[in-house]
């Protein structure tokens, strides 16, 4: 979902 | 993941290998602001509180070690290691922390996606990693005869923010609901800085003479 997608980045 | 964010994250890795390869190699961190090594350890550990706790792949997990690694190794190497701390520049790298934590934290509290500490944490070190950079840039510009490999390390600092910008511009048409406020203009904040550098780099790249940045 969006809510943990938007920590994927480093 | 797309072209640009994995290149991107390969030259931030290597701006480190770059780094660590400088002070090693040298035997000095002349010309290496501790600051700003201390200020991107903090972002890390800050920003990857959920390193084991929110798994997202092993790719991401491998990267988030690795960066905290290395920067404490930085750390280690630059405050720890008898011969290297020496050559610290102390008295050249007088930037203030508070100056750019307490903003950064200020700001935190007050604009953020979600009101839990974890999302203002992570925040938090999102603003603090735009302005991180800047004790580095002013100890540059107060280095004569800046080396090689520490123009090089800020010139991959720099090109690792541009290409998460184009990363960014490529996920918002390709993924519905991306839209990232807080990340976007950090980064771009943070590209920004990097500008003025980046002329005199190049400059000083295609007329074949040593970095040097005006004071």
């Amino acid at each position: 979902d969006d809510e943990s997608n938007d920590k994927d980045e480093l | 993941m797309n072209i640009f964010r994995l290149a991107g994250d390969m030259v931030h890795l290597l701006s480190f290998v770059v780094l660590v390869l400088k002070i090693n190699a040298t035997k000095s961190c002349r010309g290496i602001s501790l600051k700003t090594q201390e200020l991107y350890t903090l972002v890390f550990v800050c920003r990857y509180l959920d390193l084991f706790s929110n798994f997202i792949s092993m790719y991401n997990t491998t990267m988030k070690i690795v960066f905290l690694g290395t920067s404490f190794a930085i750390l280690y190497l630059m405050r720890g290691h008898k011969v290297i701390k020496v050559t610290y520049d102390r008295e050249q790298d007088t930037f203030r922390y508070l100056f750019l934590v307490l903003p950064c934290a200020l700001l935190a509290l007050l604009i953020h996606n979600a009101w839990t500490p974890f999302e203002v944490v992570w925040t938090f070190s999102i603003y603090l990693e735009a302005v991180a950079i800047l004790p580095q840039l002013v100890l540059l510009q107060r280095t004569q005869n800046i080396d090689n490999l520490t123009g090089n390390y800020v010139f991959l600092l720099g090109l690792y923010r541009g290409l998460y910008i184009l990363n960014w511009i490529y996920r918002y048409f390709t993924e519905p609901h991306y839209i990232q406020w807080i990340v976007w203009i950090s980064g771009i904040v943070q590209t920004i800085l990097y500008l003025d550098f980046f002329y005199y780099y190049i400059k000083s790249w295609k007329n074949n003479v040593k970095l040097a940045l005006p004071s």
